[in-house]
C-alpha cells in the first residue's frame, strides 16, 4: 500500500527546522535525510500505483533518484526499457531526457511507435570514467505522460560523439 | 586563437578562447549581444577581526575581505556537438567544474556546476559562489524573488524602511534567491533562474552573483556548536543555474514560464517493460 503521509510529514518536519540550511548538528542532519529517505518509500509505491492505474497496465517501476549525477542501474544495464515522463504542467512540455547507458546506440520509440531522434554522448565523469548518456526529446502532454520505450540496436555502426579536449594552460 | 562558441536558433554563447570562461551571450531572437564574464570565486571565511570576534558559521555569513579570490582564471575545456545538444565542459580545478549547455529550441543557457569537496587543508573556510560580471549600468539596483512569488527590488547597502548603517559590505548585501535574481539596465534584463533557493547579491554594477556551496571550519557560535563541515555526498554540490538574456518588456514572461518548467520539471519513471493488465480491484 502506497502512501504519501510519511513524505508529507517528513518534509513538515524538514522545513519547520529549516533543515536545508544546515543550521543543524550533523547526527540531526542524518536524521532528516533518514526521515526523508523514509518518507519517499511508501510514496513510490503510491506513484507506481497511480502510474498503473493511469496506464491501466501494471509494471515495476523504477525511480532513478541519483539521475543528476547519471546514475541509473536500470537504463545502464537493462537491453530495453520504457521511460515513463510525467508532466505536473497544465501545458504540453517538451523535454529533453538524458538517461545514463553502458552501449553506444539504441533505438528510441514514441507513445505512437515511431522512432525519434536520439544520440548517446559521452562525457567525463568526476570518477575517472567515461559516462554515456542517452539524449532524445519527449514531447508530453498537459497534466499527463508519455511512454517512450528504448531497446538496444544491434546495427553495427555506433554514432557515439566523443568530445574534443582543448586543454588551456595559463599564460 | 579558436573562439569557441555554441548556438542554437535563439541563443549563441561565446568563450574566451585563452581562459575558457563564458565571454559573450547573444540573444539571435531580438538581436541583444551582451559580454558576460562568468566564474568561480571563493570569500575566505572570516575567523573574527578586530571589529567583531564573529567567525562565518552555518548562520553567519562573514568573509575576511571584500574581494572574493578566483577558484581558477582559466577552465579546460571540452566540447560536445550533436543534433541533439550542444556542451562545453570547463574544469575549474580538482573540486569545481561546470558544463554549459544547450538543447535545440531552448531560448536560455543551461550551466551545470559541480563542487566539491571544497579543500580546506590550509585551514580557511570557503563560501564559493558563481559571479556573472557585465558592462550592464544597472546602479545599486538589483532584483531578487520572494519563494517565487513577488519580485522585490534590493538596492545595495540600503533598506526601505529605516537608515542603515553598513556593518558587512557583503553579507549586509546578500538576499535570498528561491527561484531567481536579474540585473536590468531598463533595456536589457539578464536573469538567473536557479534550481533551488541559495543567497544572492550584485555587489558590483553589472555584476551578479549566487552562492553555491560553502565549507567552514569555525562554529559561528550560534548554538550548532559544530563547523559546517559535511563528510558525506554532502561534501559534493551539483546544481543548475539557468540564464536568460531578453529586453525588459519581454523578460518577465521568458522567466515565468521557463521558472514553471524548472520548479515542476517532468518527471522520470523507467520500467523494463513486462507489464500485465492493471485490475482496480
Amino acid at each position: 500500500t502506497g502512501s504519501s503521509a510519511p513524505l508529507n510529514e517528513a518534509m513538515a518536519v524538514l522545513q519547520h527546522h529549516d533543515a536545508v540550511s544546515g543550521t543543524s548538528k550533523q547526527h540531526v542532519a542524518y536524521d532528516y535525510a533518514r526521515q526523508l529517505a523514509g518518507g519517499w518509500e511508501p510514496c513510490q509505491v503510491l506513484l507506481s500505483n497511480a502510474l498503473a492505474r493511469l496506464s491501466r497496465s501494471k509494471a515495476a517501476f523504477t525511480f532513478c533518484p541519483n539521475l543528476n549525477i547519471s546514475i541509473c542501474p536500470l537504463s545502464e544495464t537493462a537491453s530495453s526499457f520504457q521511460v515513463i515522463v510525467y508532466n505536473p504542467l497544465a501545458r504540453k512540455v517538451d523535454w529533453m531526457v538524458r538517461l545514463p547507458v553502458s552501449k553506444s546506440l539504441f533505438v528510441v520509440k514514441d507513445p505512437n511507435g515511431k522512432a525519434v531522434q536520439s544520440s548517446v554522448v559521452v562525457t567525463p565523469s568526476t570518477e575517472q570514467r567515461d559516462l554515456s548518456e542517452l539524449l532524445f526529446s519527449a514531447s508530453v502532454p498537459a497534466l499527463g505522460f508519455s511512454v517512450y520505450s528504448v531497446a538496444m540496436s544491434n546495427s553495427p555502426a555506433p554514432r557515439v560523439h566523443k568530445l574534443k579536449t582543448k586543454s588551456k594552460k595559463p599564460s | 586563437t579558436h573562439i569557441l562558441t555554441i548556438e542554437n536558433e535563439f541563443i549563441r554563447a561565446t568563450f574566451h578562447p585563452k581562459t575558457g570562461l563564458l565571454m559573450q551571450i547573444e540573444n539571435l531572437e531580438k538581436n541583444l549581444l551582451l559580454p558576460v564574464q562568468q566564474g568561480f570565486y571563493w570569500y575566505n571565511a572570516s575567523v573574527g577581526d578586530n571589529r567583531s570576534s564573529q567567525t562565518s558559521g552555518a548562520y553567519i555569513f562573514r568573509p575576511t575581505r571584500q574581494q572574493p579570490l578566483p577558484v581558477s582564471r582559466w577552465a579546460r575545456t571540452q566540447v560536445v556537438k550533436t543534433a541533439l545538444v550542444q556542451e562545453v565542459h570547463q574544469n575549474f580545478s580538482a573540486w569545481c567544474s561546470q558544463v554549459v549547455r544547450l538543447y535545440p529550441g531552448q531560448r536560455h543557457l543551461e550551466l551545470e556546476w559541480t563542487v566539491g569537496p571544497i579543500p580546506v587543508t590550509d585551514s580557511w573556510g570557503k563560501e564559493v559562489i558563481s559571479r556573472f560580471d557585465t558592462l550592464l549600468e544597472t546602479g545599486e539596483v538589483f532584483y531578487t524573488d520572494s519563494n517565487g512569488r513577488e519580485i522585490l527590488e534590493r538596492r545595495r547597502d540600503y533598506r526601505p524602511t529605516w537608515t542603515l548603517e553598513q556593518t558587512e559590505p557583503v553579507a549586509g548585501n546578500y538576499y535570498p534567491v528561491n527561484t531567481r535574481i536579474y540585473i536590468t539596465d531598463g533595456q536589457v534584463q539578464l536573469t538567473v533562474l536557479t534550481d533551488r533557493s541559495q543567497g544572492g547579491s550584485s555587489l558590483q554594477k553589472g555584476s551578479l552573483e549566487l552562492m553555491v556551496h560553502r565549507k567552514l571550519v569555525r562554529d559561528d557560535g550560534r548554538g550548532v556548536d559544530e563547523p559546517l563541515m559535511e563528510l558525506g555526498s554532502g561534501a559534493w554540490v551539483r546544481g543548475r543555474h539557468f540564464v536568460l538574456l531578453d529586453t525588459v518588456k519581454t523578460a518577465a514572461a521568458g522567466h515565468r514560464l521557463l521558472a514553471e518548467k524548472v520548479v515542476l520539471a517532468p518527471q522520470v519513471v523507467l520500467s523494463q517493460g513486462d507489464s500485465v493488465l492493471y485490475n482496480l480491484w
